[in-house]
């Protein structure tokens, strides 16, 4: 589904340059369920929005489920995004002016899903991350744990072939947490590849492989032990 | 330093009221070292809200320093605000047009201090947690463990006698939260008064009570024995 060749990021400020990303390459499988760490500032969320079509590789080349989408252009990449990959932001960006239900909908009113179908989905969502009572609020009328629990659910509700989550449980709880972590787990049962970056031990333990990243690169790959 | 007594804060949402903290006794000593774990929504974070004079309670008293504050006008309770306590936003509030040096330094600025001494504890500041070679990124070209790492300077560079921190490892792996433990423990053995809300088990250990809360609650209070 994911591969990478080395690929670069890099960033200008003035005269100085910051290699976020060095020279990465990354297989992921169709099904798989990877974890990526490393310490913070180590390019962790730069490779996540890469791979999510969410920002463009300086260098190296990207091909997605059998199509390379460094060289689209940007609606291309938009409608390739929309279509088949789910985003859990690490600072969940959530509209502000939208209700946690709105919020949740959103990815399927760009898919133009009818409004009877995209509310039942993201009902389900909602109620999926324990949040059916708090579908009415506003992000600034939720707590920090229940703001990314919503971010979860709008990656989950289209039901994509691929979920990225940068840090899906650093706000929250070990019980909510691994509630989230099941809720991965099936879906990755019944298919869904699913990439997670994960300070949390407990949660990369839960993965087929650990990608840890140092400075740009990936430092080294585990497989975990089954069972 | 802090004496909580009957705390209640309720939020009215056309027909519905959410009870955010029911009736909490709260008493935090002067250089006391205090965790604060509880599920996601339990209401822990507009505890730390109203204890940092930041939001009022709908209903009991707050007393800070020996001072009535829950019927001060809004210039003077920021006054207080402003003098003696530090803050650390779980989604951390970093204004966007502004360097991490430049965030860290503005509450300095609100104490009227000068362009020198506030440049110089600034930095002081950022290289405690690590960012002497981030200082002049703006937030979007951080990552976010380094955004949060520049919130938590911001919070100490002003020396404040009482430091509330609200999930400041949630976004740092172990190495870096140990390091900003480390920073808090060493200001608490200075005699700063520290209270931080944390999932973290190995957090909490370092402090010498934790408070659990539930549901709006106070629920539990353990000590934490020594060594
Ligand atoms: N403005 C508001 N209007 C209505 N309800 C609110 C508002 N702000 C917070 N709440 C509710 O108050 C409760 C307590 O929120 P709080 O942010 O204190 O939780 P928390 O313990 O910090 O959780 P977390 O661990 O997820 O950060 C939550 O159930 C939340 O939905
Ligand atoms: N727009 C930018 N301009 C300059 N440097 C940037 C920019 N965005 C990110 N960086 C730098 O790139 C590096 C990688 O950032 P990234 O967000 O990928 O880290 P991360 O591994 O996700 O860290 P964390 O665990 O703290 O979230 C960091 O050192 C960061 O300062
Ligand atoms: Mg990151
Ligand atoms: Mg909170």
């Amino acid at each position: 589904v994911v591969e990478l060749r080395g690929v670069a990021k890099t960033y200008r400020m003035g005269s100085v340059t910051v290699s976020a990303l060095r020279d990465v390459d990354l297989d992921v499988a169709a099904g798989d369920m990877v974890a990526i760490t490393g310490p913070s500032g180590s390019g962790k969320s730069t490779l996540m929005n890469i791979v999510g079509c969410l920002d463009r590789p300086s260098q190296g080349s990207y091909v997605l489920a059998g199509r390379c989408v460094d060289g689209l252009a940007d609606d291309a990449l938009a409608e390739t995004r929309n279509r088949s990959i789910g985003f859990v932001f690490q600072s969940f960006h959530l509209l502000s002016r939208l209700s946690a239900l709105e919020n949740v909908e959103l990815p399927l009113v760009y898919r133009g899903m009818g409004v009877r179908r995209r509310r039942a989905l993201a009902c389900q969502a909602l109620a999926d991350v324990g949040l059916e009572d708090r579908m009415h609020h506003l992000p600034a009328q939720l707590s920090g744990g229940q703001q990314q629990r919503v971010a979860v659910a709008r990656a989950l509700a289209g039901r994509p072939s691929l979920l990225l989550a940068d840090e899906p449980t650093g706000n929250l709880d070990s019980r909510a947490g691994r509630d989230v972590l099941a809720l991965f787990q099936g879906l990755n049962d019944e298919g869904m590849t699913v990439v997670v970056v994960t300070h949390d031990p407990l949660v990369a333990r839960h993965c087929r492989r650990i990608l840890s990243v140092a400075d740009g690169l990936i430092a080294g790959c585990a497989e975990v032990a089954a069972g």
